[in-house]
């Protein structure tokens, strides 16, 4: 059988709200080490890699691997069930129709269970390998989403530039041009090398559907290399990270 | 002009 409980059950919520409006059905994989899961949106520009080891949740058990075909829109229906400070455990047996969720409260006089059923879906893992990026930059997770939907009122694309010292965004459009230039500490700056710096375009669209995970971490951790990938990701603390992939525009 | 690039440009399925 399979059981994990999460103290604070609206961390759990707040994952699939912040993946929900990108990827609609998914498989959970549940292992003896913790659940994991990866997804692209319907147009596979984004990718959504979400990993929760064993050891961040109250009670876990998995006697053996799971695949958990779920339907996240469905998930989030259930979730609006979750109330603040409620605890919740995800549930079932070795070869499962539904998933059960039980939410309770801290009183324990109020628990709501739910079992969601589950879906058979095809598999589309992509073999993400081990990348040495060139330009990695951490940073205020509010900052970086307010900047995001700014941005978006004044272009579809930002280009990003990301030394280990600084990290500037720039926009192009019908209004005019511009950028926000953000550095980072001076210690950083002493070990700076200007070949680190990479420029790549992304769409603003995306960014700000990841930006929806900012509520679940204070930072949040941009890594880029050339030809690959953005990696924006959320330290969920003492869990896990959610970290979402974001295909780059060709530009001219 | 851009065009966007998609995730299997990347990386290949298991």
């Amino acid at each position: 059988m399979f059981e994990a409980k999460l103290t604070d059950g609206t961390i759990f919520k707040k994952i699939i709200e912040a993946i929900k409006d990108l990827v609609t059905d998914v498989n959970i994989d549940a292992t003896p080490t913790g659940l994991s899961l990866q997804a692209m949106d319907s147009s596979h520009v984004a990718l959504v890699n979400l990993h929760l080891g064993m050891e961040g949740f109250e009670r876990y058990r998995c006697d053996r691997n799971l695949t958990l075909g779920i339907s996240i829109t469905n998930l989030a229906k259930v979730m609006k069930l979750v109330n603040q400070n409620d605890s919740i455990t995800l549930k079932c047996e070795d070869e499962p129709t539904y998933l059960t969720i039980v939410c309770q409260n801290q009183k324990h006089d109020r628990t709501t269970q739910f079992n969601v059923n589950l879906i058979t879906l095809d598999s589309e893992h992509l073999g993400i390998p081990e990348t040495e990026y060139t330009s990695e930059i951490t940073m205020n997770s509010g900052e970086f989403s307010k900047l995001c939907k700014e941005l978006y009122a004044l272009s579809e694309t930002v280009e990003f530039e990301i030394s280990t010292t600084f990290v500037k965004f720039a926009v192009e459009g019908e209004i005019g041009s511009g950028s926000i230039k953000i550095q980072t500490s001076a210690d950083e700056a002493e070990t700076s090398r200007p070949e680190d710096t990479v420029k790549l375009s992304f769409a603003l669209r995306y960014l700000n559907l990841f930006n929806k995970a900012y509520s679940l971490s204070n930072q949040v951790k941009l890594s880029m290399a050339a030809e690959t990938p953005l990696v924006v990701e959320y330290e969920v603390e003492s869990l896990g990270t959610l970290k979402y992939y974001l295909a780059p525009k060709i530009t001219d | 002009m851009t065009e966007q690039h998609q995730m299997d440009d990347y990386y290949e399925y298991n």
